[in-house]
This record gives C-alpha cells, sequence and structure tokens, in this order.
C-alpha cells in the first residue's frame, strides 16, 4: 500500500510545515 | 475505561479534544475562519465566466486537479494535527486518507459557499456552476453545488466542521483497516466529543439534516468515474499533466 501511496506516504512522514 | 490498552493521547476530556481538533482545522483550512466574516470576495465578471468556459476541456481539468490537490495536501496537514492519527499505522493512516479526505474536501467547500448567489470560491473570486462547463461533467458539478448549498444552510461553526471532517476522515468502517479497534477507539472519542459540542451549543438537530455517508460516498464514487471517463478521452494527459498526489489517490 505505501509503494502505490509514495507521495501520500512522504507526506505523513514530513515534518509538519 | 481502558486505560491499559489506549495510548495516552487517546485519554483527553471531550473540550480538550473538541478545541484541539478546531485548532488543526483553523490552521489547515482555505480560506482562514478570519476571512470568511464579512467577506468581499468579488464574483467574477461575464468575461471572465466566459473566458474559463472557452479554456480546453483538458486544461480546465488540470486547473481544477491542481486545486483539488492543494485542498487535498491541506487535509493531510489536518490529520496529522488530529491527536491520535500519527499514532495510527502508517498504512491505516493512508487507508483513511485514501478514502475520507476528498469527503473532507467537499465538506469544507462549504465554509466559502455564497448561498444568496449560490457561487463557491475559486481561484479567488466566486464562481457558480456554469464556470465549469469546459469539464465536461455537469452533474458531478451539480451535485457538489447541491452539497454546498446543503451544508452552507445548516450555518456549521468551526468546531462544528472541524469535529465532522474528523469523524470523516477517522472511520473504522473504511475497507482494508490493519488495526481496526485502534482506529474505532479515536473514533468513539471524536464522536463523544461531537456529541457534547452539540449538547452543549443545544445543536443536537444538526445530526439528522447532515448528508448521509452513501451521499458522500456517492459523490466520490461519481467523482472518480469522472476522472476515468476523462481519461478515456485525453489518453496521457493525467499521466503527463495532473498532479501526483491526485493520480495517486484517484488515478
Amino acid at each position: 500500500l505505501q509503494e502505490k501511496h509514495r507521495i501520500l506516504h512522504k507526506l505523513l512522514q514530513n515534518g509538519n510545515s | 475505561s481502558c486505560p491499559h490498552a489506549c495510548p495516552q493521547a487517546l485519554r483527553v476530556p471531550s473540550e480538550l479534544l473538541t478545541q484541539s481538533v478546531l485548532l488543526s482545522h483553523r490552521a489547515t483550512c482555505h480560506p482562514r475562519a478570519e476571512d470568511l466574516q464579512g467577506h468581499r470576495w468579488a464574483t467574477f465578471s461575464r468575461e471572465e465566466i466566459c473566458a474559463y468556459q472557452s479554456q480546453p476541456t483538458a486544461e480546465m481539468w488540470q486547473r481544477c486537479a491542481r486545486r483539488v490537490t492543494e485542498a487535498i495536501e491541506r487535509v493531510v496537514e489536518f490529520a496529522k494535527r488530529l491527536r491520535g492519527f500519527l499514532e495510527l499505522s502508517q498504512h491505516d493512516q493512508i487507508v483513511l486518507l485514501k478514502a475520507g479526505a476528498m469527503e473532507v474536501v467537499l465538506v469544507r467547500m462549504c465554509r466559502a459557499f455564497d448561498a444568496a448567489t449560490r457561487t463557491v470560491l475559486f481561484e479567488g473570486k466566486l464562481a457558480g456552476p456554469e464556470l465549469f462547463r469546459s469539464l465536461g461533467c455537469p452533474e458531478l458539478v451539480a451535485s457538489i453545488f447541491d452539497l454546498a448549498q446543503g451544508l452552507s444552510a445548516l450555518r456549521c461553526s468551526e468546531s462544528e466542521l472541524g469535529l465532522l471532517s474528523a469523524l470523516l476522515l477517522v472511520n473504522a468502517g473504511r475497507p482494508w483497516l490493519q488495526d481496526r479497534p485502534r482506529v474505532a477507539r479515536l473514533q468513539g472519542h471524536l464522536d463523544v466529543a461531537f456529541r457534547v459540542l452539540l449538547r452543549r451549543t443545544r445543536r443536537e438537530g444538526l445530526l439528522a439534516r447532515l448528508p448521509s455517508p452513501g451521499r458522500l460516498r456517492a459523490l466520490c464514487s461519481q467523482h472518480l468515474e469522472q476522472v476515468q471517463a476523462f481519461r478515456r478521452l485525453h489518453p496521457g494527459v493525467v499521466s503527463a499533466a495532473f498532479p501526483p498526489l491526485y493520480r495517486e489517490l484517484f488515478a
């Protein structure tokens, strides 16, 4: 699931903007 | 009621949770709450509407996909700031956002809906459904405007919208969740907070007037169908020109 949603996964990993 | 099973973050009194959700909602909404009061947004002129209507379908789709994606990114940020959300497994965070982010975007739209003129804020000015003619999906646009109009009539407070949004995301009924009981516990806390708020503000009548989960789900399905229809008519455009996050979630 994470492989198919790399961008979403990355957004969730990043610190708050 | 389950001190050993619940992580610290989930054991908060209702009012604190409501405050926290409100802060997250306010921090991640556009337009900001302070800009909603006595807004002075202009309505698109005849010429501006014609300009949008004259855009090629693919360009208008791309433009709207960009706007939707910006809204989705704000919903992701909202989710991250929700107490307990980031303590869910990464798998379940993705499942919940993939299923619920668009529903939250649609609900949030009512904040920038002008009931008097039946217009919604789009690219800085107020737009009626006719502005989106070149998208070629009039039923979807009409359904979205109907939803915004209905929600706008409920005159929800920012606290109500924040909790409603949180409950659209933290939904233990979504398929493919790995740890359903954990999501259900977080959903339960939010549900209690929402009911306590409604009781305190004598707004319990709101519950019966909200759009049904089925209606929101149907609207999101309609959106997905239209993306597919667009792809069949304009092959390659989505892959080449749409925002990557939009493709990931809807294509």
